[in-house]
């Protein structure tokens, strides 16, 4: 930097060491990431409660927010991923950009009052959303 | 949820714009051998166009049951718990629909009690595998024994006598007998059946008759106890099924289990197949 002009001029104004991740976050990752929501319900809602009786609540939960730019490191995406994304950009932007979905889930155990009285004790594959991806 | 039932009801009636293919829910929802395609909880929302369906109200003691297996297998938030061994992921409870029963009293013997019981499994699908059967006698919480109580009970599980022309075959019907002892605050007594019932629900029978007889005696009398003693073994029995759901939305432990590394599986636990590709594997190269 010696002597290329003024050097408050020149240089970018940076910001002062404690909140360097701040202003580095908004080059790097958007404001409303893609990332795991709850959304707790209890069966009552959904006037199911007279046939299952456990648990009372049930939290599903879901994916939400933009995809990165840079999705690679963070999501685990597929180079395909980067590819959308660049479609989107530079080529065609009806192309949907990358979404945020669920990648991983864990099991629900339902207890339930079968239509013939008779008490069913179930545990069903897929019923919580664990991690998000981009795709 | 008008809405997404309103959805659930055209897709249904094939009014939405779908590929030509049949959709898993073309399938007869309610027939016998219909896959179970749709996840039970999607096809509330499929009937719930239809008036709910009408439901019989479980025993309340029968509940308070399953409520307590509900919460030893489970957590709060509905999670299985993982520290169970076991494979199976579908545990149904099925009260007696018809039951006759009658006891004597013998003073010198205690209780002689016979009951018939008919158990109706249509709850079973297809794709459920039995891996465990019990008897399960619930006591009352007042009854408490001075001393250890001894049963010998005899069961008699048969096919309910075929309606129809000709039985092709004759009623099948096993007996054994158990001891078992009930003990001081037991609320519940279990008794295994399963030997009984594989070869019922095996070959598809969903009408079991059990006929239960049997006879209790104390170490040593004390008139007081007897009615409670009579009371207590009055409760008709309910049978508990264990199996393993083998279709594609039960939550398959052993998966689980695998996916975390083959390695932790007790060799027994391990899939033939990948049994015998490791010992081949070694064999190869010993030879080598």
């Amino acid at each position: 930097d010696e002597g290329i002009g003024d050097r408050k001029a020149k240089s970018p104004k940076v910001p002062d060491s404690n909140n360097l991740s701040e202003y580095f976050k908004q080059f790097l990752f958007p404001e409303n990431e893609c990332e795991l929501h709850d959304f707790k319900l209890s069966f009552s809602q959904l006037k199911w409660d007279n046939w299952i009786v456990a648990p009372r609540r049930y939290n599903p939960r879901y994916c939400k927010g933009d995809c990165p730019r840079l999705l690679r490191h963070r999501y685990g995406s597929p180079v395909h991923t980067m590819v959308q994304n660049i479609i989107y950009e530079k080529l065609d932007s009806s192309i949907p950009r990358p979404s945020c979905v669920p990648a991983k889930y864990s099991p629900l155990s339902v207890l339930t009052i079968e239509t013939d009285g008779s008490i069913a004790y179930k545990e069903y594959e897929d019923m919580i959303a664990t991690r998000c991806t981009c795709r | 949820s008008q809405t997404l039932e309103d959805e659930a009801g055209s897709l249904i009636s094939g009014e939405a714009s779908l590929e030509a293919k049949p959709q898993p829910w073309d399938q007869p929802l309610d027939g016998e051998n219909s896959p179970d395609l749709l996840p039970p909880l999607l096809k509330v929302l499929v009937n719930s166009h239809v008036p709910g369906a009408p439901r019989l109200q479980p025993d309340s003691i029968a509940l308070r049951y399953m409520k307590r297996l509900y919460k030893a297998y489970a957590t709060k938030e509905g999670i299985p718990k993982s520290d169970r061994g076991h494979l199976y992921n579908t545990v149904r409870l099925f009260t007696p629909s018809a039951q006759h029963q009658q006891s004597s009293w013998g003073q010198v013997t205690g209780v002689l009690q016979s009951m018939d019981l008919l158990f109706n499994l249509d709850r079973i699908a297809a794709p459920e595998h039995l891996l465990k059967s019990v008897l399960l006698y619930s006591l009352k919480n007042s009854v408490s024994f001075s001393s250890a109580t001894k049963c010998m009970c005899y069961l008699d599980v048969k096919e309910p006598e075929c309606s129809s022309s000709p039985c092709f075959r004759s009623p099948q019907s096993f007996t054994f007998n158990l001891q078992f002892e009930f003990r001081k605050n037991h609320k519940w007594i279990e008794k295994d059946v399963t030997t009984l019932l594989q070869p019922l629900v095996a070959s598809n029978k969903r009408n079991i008759h059990i006929a239960v007889n049997f006879t209790c005696y104390k170490d040593q009398p004390n008139p007081v106890q007897d009615e409670l003693f009579d009371v207590a073994i009055l409760m008709a029995p309910s049978l508990l099924v264990y199996l393993n759901d083998t279709s594609a939305q039960a939550y398959h432990r052993w998966d689980s289990l695998r996916y975390k590394g083959s390695h932790q599986l007790l060799p027994d636990q391990r899939d033939p197949m990948e049994e015998e590709l490791i010992w081949g594997r070694k064999s190869s190269r010993h030879r080598r």
